[in-house]
């Protein structure tokens, strides 16, 4: 464990209850996307088949059993719960999950086929390439509200700050360990992922500086 | 703590 992946993983648990925080102060779901949730629960459930399995370490189940119980809280809240399902605008977060879910089984399937894939592994992989589009539905639910609220915008900022610091992360483990296995399907998804929060990370930053709204162009 | 490249990660 190295401090670039320790603040990675706390970005990311800082995140979550900043979105957390942001339906319990605003009483609305305004502007979050259902969609992404729901797509990373699918990504944390895939890739997380391993707590069956294997132990790693009591830090890692742990954070994996967090970050499954807290999206499908999310979830629970934004479904069910009032006032955020009245609140919550389906029209807006139109998003078809099966455009981002068949794709990425379908290239799961072909790299599992090529390096001699076992069944957790080829979840494991899935997962990999469905993080990398699951905040999409989220990035298009922004762009039509336009103006992003505060605690939306600092949620977004910290689950791009985590894939951020990931990368920083591997190029410290490539450098500090001796045997480390290079996964290039790994690096390709977080590179990518990473690249979608940056039209965001610009927007977010010149609000942040000049003060005032934070608006994207339309 | 295991290593495994990217598998002990989250």
């Amino acid at each position: 464990m190295n401090i670039f992946r320790f603040a990675g993983d706390m970005s990311h648990v800082f995140s979550i209850i900043i979105l957390l925080l942001r339906l319990h102060v605003a009483k609305n779901a305004n502007g979050v996307s259902l969609k992404t949730q729901e797509l990373f629960l699918i990504v944390f459930c895939t890739r997380y088949l391993d707590l069956l399995i294997r132990f790693i370490s009591l830090y890692n189940s742990a954070m994996k059993i967090l970050y499954i119980g807290s999206t499908a809280a999310i979830i629970h809240m934004i479904r069910y719960r009032e006032p955020y399902r009245s609140t919550y605008d389906r029209s807006q977060d139109s998003f078809r999950l099966e455009f981002a879910l068949i794709p990425c089984l379908v290239l799961a399937m072909i790299t599992s086929l090529i390096r001699g894939f076992g069944f957790i592994e080829l979840f494991w992989t899935f997962s990999i390439y469905l993080e990398a589009v699951a905040i999409l539905p989220q990035l298009i639910v922004l762009q039509r509200y336009s103006v992003v609220e505060n605690l939306t915008g600092h949620y977004i900022f910290f689950l791009g700050a985590y894939r951020g610091l990931y990368i920083l992360n591997w190029i410290y483990r490539a450098y500090t360990e001796k045997h480390y296995h290079h996964d290039y399907v790994v690096y390709a998804c977080g590179f990518v992922q990473t690249a979608l929060y940056a039209d965001f990370f610009y927007y977010y930053f010149q609000s942040k500086y000049y003060g005032g709204t934070f608006s994207l162009p339309t | 703590e295991r290593r495994e490249g990217a598998k002990d990660e989250l």
